[in-house]
């Protein structure tokens, strides 16, 4: 599968909302 | 869910919407449904006065997503003194609009060869989750990036299945999908889409302790006023 750089960025936008 | 279910968007149980007092005789029941793409409102009739009814019709008021009959009410024989009849009015979205106090609250007309009645229901708005609600995964993030913080709702829902993929599985029966899913620092975040029949787009964030029966929603969405009742249909869902 092709990384698009897009599991990375919801990955950062889960984490930055478990610890804003 | 229930026994005989259909899988599908969840549908609450029919309940009163014209008590007979009200009705001089006609009692009406009733829900709303989204099946294979459509909207319906499943109605009971009940005669409960001493004389036949016929001619019926139905006219809803404008209303804040257009909802409107898409045929006319198909009751065709005279409905005798205790006999009830079942229907199931199919609706569309391209009635007139206005703005409703709630939202969701649709003015129904309806007529028989006694008189005119009218009454107020509500509707839950995941009849109005369509089928292609599924954004797309750089379109989310760029939307939940671009949608200000002041627009994000938080809502909890107690009660709710027991695992994301519980979760996920229900809320995509009625049209909610999940985009991505995540797990940090042992909890579990789900990414969601849902796209209402007018085009407006809702995002979601539903977060998840293992072994809590608890689940946190958060809302985004351009229109901040739907919000409170796409948590309550989601509510509805993640309950039934």
């Amino acid at each position: 599968e092709l990384d698009d750089g897009l599991d990375e960025a919801f990955s950062r936008l889960a984490e930055s909302r478990t610890n804003p | 869910s229930g026994t005989g279910a259909i899988i599908g968007s969840y549908v609450a149980p029919k309940s009163v919407w014209l008590h007979a007092m009200k009705g001089k005789g006609l009692e009406i029941s009733g829900t709303f449904a989204r099946r294979s793409g459509a909207v319906f409102m499943d109605l009971q009739f009940t005669n409960r006065a001493l004389q036949v009814m016929s001619d019926f019709a139905i006219q809803f008021n404008r209303n804040s997503f257009g909802l409107a009959p898409a045929a006319p009410l198909q009751i065709l024989t005279p409905l005798a003194p205790n006999q009830s009849t079942e229907v199931s009015l199919p609706l569309n979205t391209v009635g007139s609009v206005m703005k409703m106090e709630p939202l969701n609250n649709l003015q129904v007309a309806v007529k028989n060869n006694i008189d005119v009645f009218y009454f107020s229901v509500v509707y839950p708005l995941h009849i109005l989750f369509v089928e292609d609600g599924k954004m797309e995964r750089q379109m989310f993030l760029a939307t939940w990036k671009d949608i200000p913080n002041e627009n994000e709702a938080q809502f909890q829902v107690r009660d709710c299945p027991p695992s994301p993929d519980a979760v996920s599985n229900k809320l995509q029966a009625s049209n909610v999908f999940t985009v991505a899913r995540r797990t940090v620092e042992g909890q579990d975040m789900l990414y969601q889409s849902i796209k209402l029949t007018n085009g407006i787009w809702l995002l979601a964030e539903l977060r998840m302790q293992p072994g809590s029966p608890s689940c946190a929603v958060s809302l985004k969405c351009r229109a901040p006023e739907v919000s409170p009742f796409i948590f309550q249909a989601i509510e509805m869902v993640l309950k039934n």
